[in-house]
């Protein structure tokens, strides 16, 4: 199975 | 007051067009920079960054830094009705809720004003940590553009992999798989046609199609698009404006669980 990464788990919340 | 006048207005309406599908509502930024956006799909799956250096503009005035939220299918219908050799204005004045798009034809014979309502997003700017890529792709866009619409007939993912041999896009199905394999070239006529492959370690990612058919919109923007790819960081296709900027599409890749 293959699970889809959150853009938010790379990129940081100011 | 917020005034930047752009010969080329047919740039807008391209912009548009790439990212109105990805993205429902943003907010544009105005700054001394330029005119820019950041913003994610509503899964948070993607994300658009834009940037149309205020050098690009015939006139650029930009008093203070403005955020105007819009959104995006109303923006893309105004943009519609610019003529595609027209020289595009965006208007606003200081505290104002609407914009302003103002089309003149190349001979000034006909003027149109176009007001929309701006309305106000939430939206959290989201720093992108500069980056070592293990591989960097450039190629035709439209290659691109042909290899995402063709797996996509197959498949809902596509693999791209980076080694010694080129670049391989591979995708699997119900009905079977398929696999298109790009090498470097460099010795065609035109540089635009040229495929390059900088590779620094040989890179295998998984991306949804879906996300990558969507990006390929902004094809009529750039002959060529960038892939930058790492193990473990979404990739960047990246479609040059010239002489103005950029379109980054980043996208979280697929993992196995």
């Amino acid at each position: 199975m293959q699970r889809q990464k959150s853009i938010l788990s790379f990129f940081q919340r100011p | 007051m917020l005034e930047l006048r752009l010969v080329q207005g047919n740039l807008l309406k391209k912009v548009l067009e790439a990212v109105k599908d990805l993205v429902t509502d943003a907010n544009f930024d105005c700054s001394s920079t330029g005119f820019s956006l950041q913003a994610m799909d509503s899964s948070h799956v993607a994300l658009v960054a834009l940037l149309l250096r205020s050098e690009g503009f015939e006139h650029y005035r930009c008093d203070r830094n403005v955020s105007m939220g819009m959104n995006l299918n109303n923006m893309a219908k105004m943009l519609k009705c610019a003529g595609n050799d027209d020289i595009v204005t965006i208007k606003a004045d200081d505290g104002s809720d609407t914009v302003t798009f103002m089309f003149e034809s190349p001979n000034q014979d006909k003027i149109a004003d176009f007001e929309m309502k701006l309305m106000d997003i939430d939206s959290e700017h989201l720093g992108i940590p500069e980056a070592e890529y293990h591989a960097i792709v450039r190629m035709p866009s439209s290659e691109f553009a042909r290899i995402c619409k063709d797996l996509s007939s197959i498949g809902d993912t596509v693999v791209i992999s980076v080694t010694k041999e080129g670049v391989k896009f591979s995708t699997r199905g119900d009905i079977g798989n398929a696999n298109v394999v790009c090498r470097q070239n460099t010795t065609v006529d035109k540089p635009e046609e040229s495929t390059t492959i900088e590779m620094h370690e040989p890179v295998s990612l998984t991306f949804a199609l879906r996300y990558m058919n969507s990006f390929t919109k902004a094809t009529p923007l750039s002959s060529t698009v960038t892939i930058s790819l790492s193990s473990e960081l979404p990739v960047v296709v990246e479609y040059k404006i010239a002489e103005m900027g950029y379109i980054r599409f980043y996208l979280a890749p697929k993992i196995e669980d």
